[in-house]
């Protein structure tokens, strides 16, 4: 199913405070896509997940899940 | 297994540790008894050994707290982050934050068992990382298991006793 902005929102939060993504900027969509998907296939590559660099429902349900707040890889 | 990198270890062996305040979710005793049982898991395998202090400033300093709490890492209301804590350096470092709008329970496999939150968030006050391992305690999410049959998983193990030794006591 499509990811929708609120979605995109939790990935982008979890991102930012679990893998380093700097706040986005705004000014340059292509830094800020090929940033995201930079740290998202680090976040896939991390859990096991198949790396695609792309936002779907597997990365989304990991997202989700209750954890530890501690980042995953050092910022 | 994953170690901080840098130099992120206790210099010491005997460590302290406070209780600063306590969840309305349990018993003071069942607090205390899970926080103690949490860093014996870390005990058993290696050199460390914790002392309870109830005045001034420990090593482990072990709060619960709401949303922002001063330390640049707010949590985020109920689920999500359950906890966090620093490794070891002065200050702030070793401290373990619970995050009190979570229900936490002493044996219920509902809610989150504080000892097992407890026990992950205390591999981080001694220095490791998370783990990719999806069966070690360090494993970032969170995983419910029999906390009367629990035994600290080989890849945690490894981790401490890379930082600080086995225990000579066994």
């Amino acid at each position: 199913s499509p990811i929708d902005k609120d979605q995109e929102k939790i990935a982008m939060n979890y991102l930012t405070k679990l893998y380093g993504l700097q706040k986005q900027d705004h000014n340059s969509k292509l830094k800020s896509s090929s940033a995201l998907s930079l740290h998202l296939k680090e976040m896939q590559e991390f859990f096991g997940l198949e790396v695609t660099g792309k936002l779907n429902e597997e990365t989304l349900n990991v997202m989700k899940k209750p954890r530890c707040g501690v980042p995953d890889v050092a910022a | 297994y994953s170690t901080f990198e840098g130099d992120y270890k206790w210099k010491k062996n005997d460590l302290t540790y406070r209780i600063q305040n306590y969840t309305p979710d349990m018993s003071q005793a069942e607090v205390d008894d899970s926080i103690k049982r949490a860093l014996q898991v870390w005990a058993d395998v290696t050199p460390l050994r914790f002392t309870r202090i109830n005045s001034g400033t420990a090593d482990i300093m072990i709060s619960f707290v709401v949303k922002d709490h001063a330390d640049g890492y707010p949590f985020d209301g109920p689920n999500g982050f359950l906890a966090h804590a620093f490794p070891p350096f002065e200050g702030i470092g070793g401290d373990a934050h619970f995050d009190d709008d979570e229900d936490f329970f002493f044996q219920s496999p509902q809610g989150y068992n504080l000892f097992l939150v407890a026990a992950h968030e205390f591999g981080h006050s001694l220095g490791l990382e998370h783990s990719r391992d999806p069966g070690a305690l360090m494993y970032p999410s969170y995983v419910y298991r029999d906390i009367n049959t629990f035994a600290l998983p080989q890849d945690d193990v490894n981790g401490i006793q890379f930082l600080y030794g086995p225990n000579p006591d066994v």
